[in-house]
């Protein structure tokens, strides 16, 4: 049975979609079934593979206005193994949805629970906000991944994210587990960085991933060529920090 | 009268707040009283300048649930001539202000209107969605600056931004005017940054602004020191880049 982790952070720009985008591939690499659901409208889960709009049959938008089924919604990627539903096939407008979920936020279980059988993993990238489509997908999680950028504004807005998991948690969801903060571009030449860090350790404990995300200008490139860094450039160290964070993942699933 | 002007994008991390803040330290440093209001749950604006939870006496939060009048909910920063509205006094859930804002958009008017007449500038900085915030400040505002990244993901997430800001100007506002889009946090040694700077000049033309802010490390220092980068490190890249847009749009508004 496939474990579902949302990859979740209320701040923006931290790399939730190159974790959703890398890790996912990792997996993939180490020989498991994954999934990628974008919940973000930006939808650039499918431009980091190069979907165009006209690519895409439908996503989860349409999936949840019960206009599709799910194995509609499933792309294949270039990579065997690692299958994609984008946000949705064309611009939309998100307010259906976010109400739809606002009166309901145990919409997905349904859809995700057929999907859950046929994958390993299935990784939610999230949108940079704490509302109706974050606040479904951890309904519907077995865990979550908090990317947090080594930066000053990452440190302060903590406070807002652990209430707001406290509270889908009781709530909603009490079988909800933290997989652990992921550090993301990380330069340890920089005082902030370090500074970061330690607090960050401090404030956690064990709950920071041991693997730490380095600035990698690799990583943002990768996207100009439609797949992810551990395809492309699979010696940078952007790529090798996320086959590492796939293996303590896997690791870590062990002993849970 | 006050310009409002509104600094958006729905795509996270791409320079908003460190806009907002040091564009707003630059115009005051030329001489206009000017307002920062934070309009991101976040509230990362009174965070850049160390205000703590209780230093906060009220916020727009409160100032639109009509808790507070405009002028309780207006602090002084350490600088002379800069105010700011924080986001709220507390750590807020903001649903029932996103509640309001879809029913009036329009709620922002009054408030603002007595507001413009006490500043040259009000920069609202806007949460990382498009969403009824973002829609309810560009409904209120004079003109809009769109801090876009230099790296992939920008490019592709525009189309989306032009059509808000064109739904906002045909249903909302239609005097709202661009001011122009920012190009944050460019790296020029990088292909990236000169492919992304290319693109983005041959998509949007004069829309572009001349100044674009480099990388620099000092930006993302400062909020560590709790005072924007043009007061505390004024020689650096980052800061002279800020003051040199704060002139651009100056000599800009003198021709519009
Ligand atoms: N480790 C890294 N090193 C360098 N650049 C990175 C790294 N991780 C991500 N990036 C780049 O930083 C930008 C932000 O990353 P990304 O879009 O993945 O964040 P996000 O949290 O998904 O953003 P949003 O909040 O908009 O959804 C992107 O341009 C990406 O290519
Ligand atoms: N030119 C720059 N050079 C280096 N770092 C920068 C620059 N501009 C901003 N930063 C840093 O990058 C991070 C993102 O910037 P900021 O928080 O201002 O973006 P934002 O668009 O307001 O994010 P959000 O979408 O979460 O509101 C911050 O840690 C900030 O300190
Ligand atoms: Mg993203
Ligand atoms: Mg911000």
């Amino acid at each position: 049975m496939g474990e579902i982790i949302s990859i979740v952070s209320h701040k923006g720009g931290v790399g939730k979609t190159t974790t959703t985008v890398n890790l996912g591939a990792s997996l993939t690499l180490a020989g498991y079934r994954v999934l990628l659901v974008d919940l973000d409208p930006q939808g650039q889960v499918a431009t980091s593979f190069h979907f165009g709009q006209y690519d895409l049959k439908c996503g989860i938008f349409e999936l949840l206005a019960e206009q599709a089924a799910p194995e509609d919604a499933v792309h294949a990627t270039s990579l065997e193994g690692l299958e994609l539903i984008p946000f949705s096939a064309g611009l939309q407008d998100e307010s259906p949805l976010r109400e739809a979920l606002g009166k309901d936020a145990h919409i997905f279980n349904t859809p995700f629970s057929k999907l859950k059988s046929a994958y390993d993993f299935i990784l939610i990238d999230c949108p940079p906000s704490i509302g109706e489509l974050t606040y479904a997908s951890l309904t519907v999680s077995n865990s979550i991944i908090v990317p947090i950028q080594c930066e000053y504004y990452a440190l302060n807005s903590l406070g807002r994210l652990l209430k707001f998991v406290r509270d889908v948690k009781k709530n909603m969801n009490p079988n909800l587990k933290y997989r652990g903060f992921l550090v993301t571009m990380v330069d340890l030449r920089s005082n902030l960085s370090r500074l970061v860090m330690n607090r960050l350790r401090y404030t956690l404990g064990r709950l920071v991933l041991d693997t730490a995300i380095p600035r990698n200008i690799r990583l943002a490139e990768v996207p100009l060529y439609g797949k992810p860094a551990v395809l492309i450039d699979k010696n940078s160290k952007g790529a090798k920090s996320y086959i590492e964070l796939a293996q303590e993942l896997l690791n870590q699933h062990g002993t849970s």
